[in-house]
Parts: structure tokens; sequence; C-alpha cells
């Protein structure tokens, strides 16, 4: 039974989309297979995997307008059990955007049931906003994983962002929970960095991760290399970290 | 005759909130009258200047809902000639976000008519989003200024930006201009920075400042002490080259 997650935070530039790549590949590397979907208009997804808008035939427009079978929007990559339905809504096409933008909040969880048991994980990344394209990812979800970067104005963004999603499980989807929050583009040496992951660690209790993912370059070549690090570089720290971060999610289920 | 520059981009993280205050403090301890005004529902100004929702009596929301004179979501700082309208939507509140969410798109403009002759800058800081917001923000600006991160998914968000600007520039707002492309947390020890650097600038030939924002935990800790770098450490880096951008804004008009 696949288990759909969404990476989100309404913070930009915090490692979403970084995330949803590289656990997926995580997981796909373990013999679970995954689907990553897109819901962020910049299409961070399809740059991750050196796909151009010549490449995608169908996609997140598609799912979102129900005008095509769901499994057309899947596109394969060379990682075995890894595929993904990228975000073909360019963030400049007003048009579309504004015809996504006024779905039905369940559209996506709608769109996704009919190849839910296709895969083990369905992990949606999300936009750096809490419009309609996140509430449609959050209803759509079992759970979300929130990156945090250990900085003050991610900080300061969290009260307002758990507040947004304690409305999303209570009004749309009982059944959401948190799978975790997941400490970014740490740098250890750092003491703002360790002022910050005191307090989040204070205020978030036993809900952050024990694997936390290293500044490191090879995570930012990713959209250069169009593959996971995994696959340039499985030796490097920033994909060894989320390879421990896929098997610290898994041992969580076998604990339930 | 005051200009209004909106610091924009749909990339998440790039700096746009930190050169919104740190930009608006420079301009201000050279004497120019200035008003920041926070469109973003994060709130990043407002943590910027020490504000809690307490402090806030009105802000951009009456500016949108146009409920109170404009005048009283004016909010003085600890800095002389710099004030700031704040965020007062907060993003966890859905029922204000969808009242801003739906006005027109000039709402914005009109608002702030009638104190423009009162500023030499006004400078909004938009959401990583391109939604009515930033529409209202970019209808609303006489320039435009773009962070960029020097990082590759910054790198290839860029191009659906530029179009959207465009779109805008043709539909709505002739005079809208760019006042540049600014690099930000540049660390110039990093091959894969320098790349993008080359990069960009052979895309945006002769539109990206001269001025560079080097990585410098100051410009992080804005939020932490409640104050521009400018004013905690006049000293640091990050400080300093905003001023220079400053200065090289400045000089650009008297070359016009
Ligand atoms: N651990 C890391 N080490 C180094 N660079 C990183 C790391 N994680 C992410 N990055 C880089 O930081 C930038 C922001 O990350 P990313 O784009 O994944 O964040 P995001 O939350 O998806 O952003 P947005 O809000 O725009 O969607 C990118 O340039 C990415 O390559
Ligand atoms: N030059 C710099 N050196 C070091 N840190 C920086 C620099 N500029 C910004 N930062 C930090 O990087 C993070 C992202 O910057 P900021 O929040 O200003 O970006 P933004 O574009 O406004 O983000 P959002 O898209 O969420 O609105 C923040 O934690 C900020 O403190
Ligand atoms: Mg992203
Ligand atoms: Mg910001």
């Amino acid at each position: 039974m696949g288990e759909v997650i969404s990476i989100a935070s309404q913070k930009g530039g915090v490692g979403k989309t970084t995330t949803a790549v590289n656990l997926g590949a995580s997981f796909a590397s373990m013999g679970h297979k995954v689907l990553l979907v897109d819901v962020d208009p910049q299409g961070g997804i399809a740059a991750s995997f050196g796909l151009s808008r010549y490449d995608i035939k169908a996609g997140t427009l598609e799912l979102f307008t129900q005008s095509v079978d769901v499994r057309e929007a899947i596109h394969e990559t060379e990682i075995e059990n890894l595929d993904v339905i990228p975000c073909n809504v360019w963030s400049d096409e007003e048009e579309k955007r504004r015809l996504i933008g006024s779905a039905a909040e369940s559209r996506l969880k709608g769109a996704l049931k009919s190849i839910k048991n296709a895969y083990d994980f369905i992990i949606t990344d999300c936009p750096p906003s809490l419009g309609n394209l996140t509430y449609n990812a959050l209803i759509a979800s079992d759970s979300i994983i929130v990156p945090i970067q250990c900085e003050y104005y991610a900080l300061k963004a969290l009260g307002r962002f758990l507040k947004m999603t304690r409305a999303v499980k209570e009004e749309h989807n009982p059944l959401l929970r948190y799978r975790g929050f997941l400490l970014t583009m740490v740098d250890m040496r750092s003491n703002l960095t360790k002022r910050v992951i005191e307090k989040v660690k204070y205020t978030l209790k036993g809900m952050v991760f024990d694997t936390y993912i290293p500044r490191n370059v090879r995570l930012a070549e990713v959209p250069y290399y169009g593959q996971p690090a995994l696959v340039f570089d499985p030796r490097s720290k920033g994909a060894k970290a989320y390879l421990e971060l896929a098997k610290e999610i898994l041992v969580q289920d076998s604990q339930l």
C-alpha cells in the first residue's frame, strides 16, 4: 500500500526539492518503487532529471485538469524503481496557473488514487507557498516531511506553517501525520546553526529526525548533472545522509 | 518623486527579504526616506525589525482591503528615515489569504499612490511565487531588483521568471524596468558559484550589478537581532556590500 509523503514548507529555499529527489532515489536504490510528483510550477523535479519542456508529454497539469489517464503523465528515469510526474504548468503561463490554482482542493488526491498501490512511496515536492497547490498535496498525503534550514527566518516561519497543517488535518485529512522534521544545510561549525538547532529540537520535541543533511556541494550539483547525488557521487556526504534518512524512515515503520 | 522597487523572484530562499531590509537600511543611512512594504505572508520584514503580531495595528492586509488610511499601516523603526508596512496576513489564516489573493491586481498601486511622494524609495519584499501578491507588487512598481542565488535551481528558474515579468510589463505596467540582477550568497571559493555566475552574466549581459553580496553570517543574524546588519555590525562584509549596492543604484540614476 503506497504511502504519499509531501515535502512541504512555505519558507523558500530550505531543501524541499533536494529532499524529494535524493530521498526518492535512496528509497529506489533499496528496492522500493517510488513516484515523485512535482506540484511546484518552478519545475525542480524536471531540472533534477534533465527533463526539458520538450521531453514532457503530460504532467501535473493533466493531473489537475484530469484530461488524460494519470499513467500518461508518468515518466521513467534512468534509475530503476524511480518514476516522476514533472510539473508542466510553467509559472509564466498565467492561464494554466489559474486553471490549477482554482481546481478543487482534493483534485490531486483523486488523480493519484488509481496508482497509489503501484508504488511504495509517492513523494510530492511542494512550492514555497500555502496556496491551492500545497493544499492539494497535503489533502492527498498520508504524511509530511518538513525540511528546516537552520536559520532564523526559517525558524520564525515554522509556527505559522504548523498552524496551517493542523487546519488541513482537522478540516480535510484527519489521517495526515508528520513523518518528521528534517534539518537541512547543516554546518556544525556555525554557532548560528547550532543555536537554531537547539531551538528547533526544543520546540518540536522528538519530531526531528536523528539524521540531518549537511551542507554539501554535491547536492547543489544535482540539477547540473540531471541526476540525484547517489548516482553521480554515491560516496558524498550528501548522498549518504539521504540514504541514512531513508533507512531511518523505514525503521520508523517497523517499530510502529 | 518616490521610486517603487520590487525585490522579486519566484525561487525561494535567494535573499529577497535580506535584500529589501539591508538595501532599505543602506539608503536610509545615506539620508534617503525609505518605506519597506512586506507583500509576503511569511512576514520577513516584521521578523527583521523585531515586530511581533501584537505590535502591528495595521499592515498589508489593510492596504489590500482598503479598510484604513495607508498612513495607519506605517510603522516607524529605530532607524531614522526608515519606515515599514509589515505583512499582517498570516499565512495560516486562510480567510485573510483568500481575501488578498482575490483583490484586484492594481490594488497595491492604488493604496501606495497617496504616499509615494513622501518617500525617496518604497521597496516591496515579494513572496516566492507568481501569484496575485507578486502581480500586485510588480504592477505598483517602477522597477525590479531580482536577487539570484548562484546555484543551478535558481539559474533554471530564471528564464520563466523573466517571461512573466515581461508579460506584466506588456499587459499592465509599460514603464516597469529592471533596476538590475543581484548576485547573492556568493562564495568565490566555490567552483559551482563561479560557473553559475559566468552563465548568469552571459545570459543577462550588462544587467547584473557590479556589486555582489558575499555569503556572510551577519546577514543571517538580522532576524535574531531584529535589526539590519548595518546597525549591529556596520563593518561586516554583508553590511558593506549592501551599502555599495545602494551607492551603485544611486550612481545609475545620476548617469541616466
Ligand atoms: N544540503 C545541501 N547542501 C548544499 N546545497 C543544498 C543543500 N540542500 C539544498 N541545497 C541547495 O540550496 C538551494 C535550495 O534548495 P532547494 O531548491 O532544494 O530548496 P526548496 O525548498 O525546494 O526551494 P523552493 O522554496 O524554491 O522550492 C538549491 O540551490 C540547492 O541546490
Ligand atoms: N548573503 C547572505 N549570507 C548569508 N546568509 C544569507 C545571505 N542572504 C540571505 N541569507 C540567509 O539565507 C536565507 C534565505 O534568505 P531570505 O530569507 O532573505 O531569502 P528570500 O528569497 O526572502 O526567501 P523566501 O523565498 O522564503 O522569501 C535566510 O536564512 C537568510 O538569513
Ligand atoms: Mg523546490
Ligand atoms: Mg523572503
